[in-house]
């Protein structure tokens, strides 16, 4: 699964 | 990027900065939580691994940079170049009791069993906690200095402003991670009763000084 939103927020 | 979003990142980054330039400025880390720091900056460093992984924006990358770098920076100067000043006796907090428990919620509850994702889970439960230290200090002295204190309202606001983030991003983007937002959550409420003597207090002139 891939969580780019995760990546995105700090 | 919406506005909440926006808005909190800075306030973070302003926390961040103010409480390096508070221990720079004074060549002291007198009422600071050695311990919260070190948490934070376990809190970036497991978050951050993404950094080696995936590209989103140069603002993501270079924020993410700087927070591990000035939260390491903290850590430097509290306990090598200002160690003198380090209020070790009061910093008196058992990490232990929150590392551990964290550790084993992010191995039970995650969203996948995977290396990265469980240290990312650790790291959003770690965070949510990783203030008590310098709360539980500030308790024991019964004081905290001014600029101190403007540097948890700074922390306790980039939080509260990310709640309004993920309502925002749920309204207009369908999105929302239930880790995320029960761990902001229990973040935000650990700082109410600051943001409570903050607003009485520290923004009418007076101290922060707790009752005996």
């Amino acid at each position: 699964r891939e969580f780019t939103y995760r990546h995105d927020e700090l | 990027m919406n506005i909440f979003r926006g808005i909190a990142d800075f306030s973070h980054l302003a926390a961040i900065i103010i409480l390096l330039h508070k221990i720079w400025k004074s060549r002291s880390c007198a009422g600071i939580s050695g311990k919260s720091q070190i948490l934070f900056a376990i809190v970036f460093t497991t978050r951050y691994l993404d950094l080696l992984t995936s590209f989103i924006s140069l603002y993501n990358t270079s924020m993410k940079v700087i927070y591990i770098s000035c939260s390491y920076a903290t850590v430097y100067l509290i306990y090598m170049k200002f160690r003198a000043t380090y209020d070790g006796n009061h910093d008196s907090f058992r990490v232990e009791f929150l590392v551990v428990p964290v550790g084993g919620l992010a191995v039970l509850i995650n969203h996948d069993f995977a290396l990265l994702e469980i240290l990312w889970t650790f790291s959003i439960y770690l965070e949510s906690v990783a203030i008590l230290p310098q709360l539980f200090m500030i308790s024991k002295t019964g004081e905290a200095e001014t600029i101190t204190t403007h540097y948890l309202f700074c922390l306790g606001l980039y939080r509260a402003l990310y709640l309004f983030n993920w309502i925002w991003r749920f309204y207009f983007e369908g999105f929302f991670d239930m880790i995320a937002i029960v761990a902001g959550l229990v973040q935000t409420v650990l700082y109410c009763d600051f943001f409570y003597l903050y607003v009485t207090k520290v923004l009418k002139g007076k101290k922060l000084s707790l009752p005996a």
